[in-house]
């Protein structure tokens, strides 16, 4: 494994989002892992609806919450394609579920997997390099108040209750760590980005992970 | 326009926050540690920023194995 990797240097991220006053982390995680999917396969970037997830995926409860593993099951399950999302834009607030016909472009979701990589650090950094960026969900209660640098204390491995997109990590400096993509804005954390240390499973980073295949 | 009542609730929050902050950074610090502070989020209650914040549900998942899927 590389000491250091990060997804930012290899043009599938699209710029830090806001999700403002919606709880709608849980769509952006997988719309964003989607996307970094597509453009590893050769695609140009493309910026995916997470309003049509947010709106049409019907186990969860659109700004009201929901879960990154249902979201990428009813994917799987329906074959939806994700549109553009400037045909079906971000409004923070839960809406009708738009249909697109089967002929309509857009990019459906092949397969995923899900895994719990407590205590296989390694492992985990193996799969961001050679799968791409995963939708992780981690501990964010102590994230209120943060400003930036490398987290490491403040949150427990058990209360997940935020998703997020883990892009890479370092292994450079006195303490390692990953970085974090997050969807509060740039003003947050820097410059929207969250790095957690290395080691004890902290803010449960790893409890459970997903990553994505297209 | 906030009125009176709604600003000093904001105001309180923002106090507790400060104190929240305080708290974080007084644990003995690594060089390039968190630092914690004001921020947009810094008037909202803590119940009011997991309301609206943390909303993702933990779901279960079995551990990585390391063998790779078919298909």
């Amino acid at each position: 494994l590389p000491a250091k990797f990060d997804w930012r240097d290899e043009g599938v991220l699209a710029p830090v989002q806001n999700q403002q006053a919606c709880g709608s982390c849980w769509a952006f995680s997988v719309v964003e892992a989607i996307q970094a999917a597509h453009a590893r396969a050769g695609s140009p970037l493309e910026q995916l609806s997470v309003q049509q997830v947010l709106d049409c995926s019907f186990r969860n409860q659109g700004c009201s919450g929901g879960s990154t593993v249902w979201a990428l099951s009813w994917l799987n399950q329906t074959r939806v394609k994700l549109v553009p999302q400037s045909e079906y834009p971000y409004k923070a607030k839960t809406g009708i579920c738009h249909f697109f016909s089967q002929s309509h472009g857009g990019v459906a979701l092949k397969d995923f997997a899900a895994h719990d990589f407590s205590g296989q650090e390694e492992a985990m950094m193996g799969q961001l390099v050679s799968c791409g960026p995963l939708a992780v969900t981690v501990d964010a209660i102590s994230w209120q108040d943060y400003l930036g640098g490398i987290i490491q204390h403040h949150c427990s491995s058990q209360h997940a209750n935020h998703a997020i997109l883990l892009i890479g990590y370092d292994t450079t400096g006195d303490i390692p760590y990953w970085i974090l993509q997050n969807t509060w804005g740039t003003k947050w954390g820097n410059e929207g980005y969250a790095y957690v240390k290395i080691g004890g499973n902290i803010c449960g980073k790893y409890d459970p992970c997903w990553f994505i295949y297209m | 326009e906030l009125n009176t009542e709604e600003f000093n609730r904001r105001h309180l929050y923002f106090q507790d926050a400060i104190k929240r902050a305080a708290y974080l950074n007084s644990f003995p610090a690594a060089p390039h540690s968190a630092k914690y502070g004001i921020n947009q989020f810094s008037d909202l209650s803590l119940n009011e920023f997991r309301d609206l914040y943390l909303r993702a549900s933990a779901d279960k998942a079995p551990p990585y194995s390391g063998e790779k899927r078919e298909g």
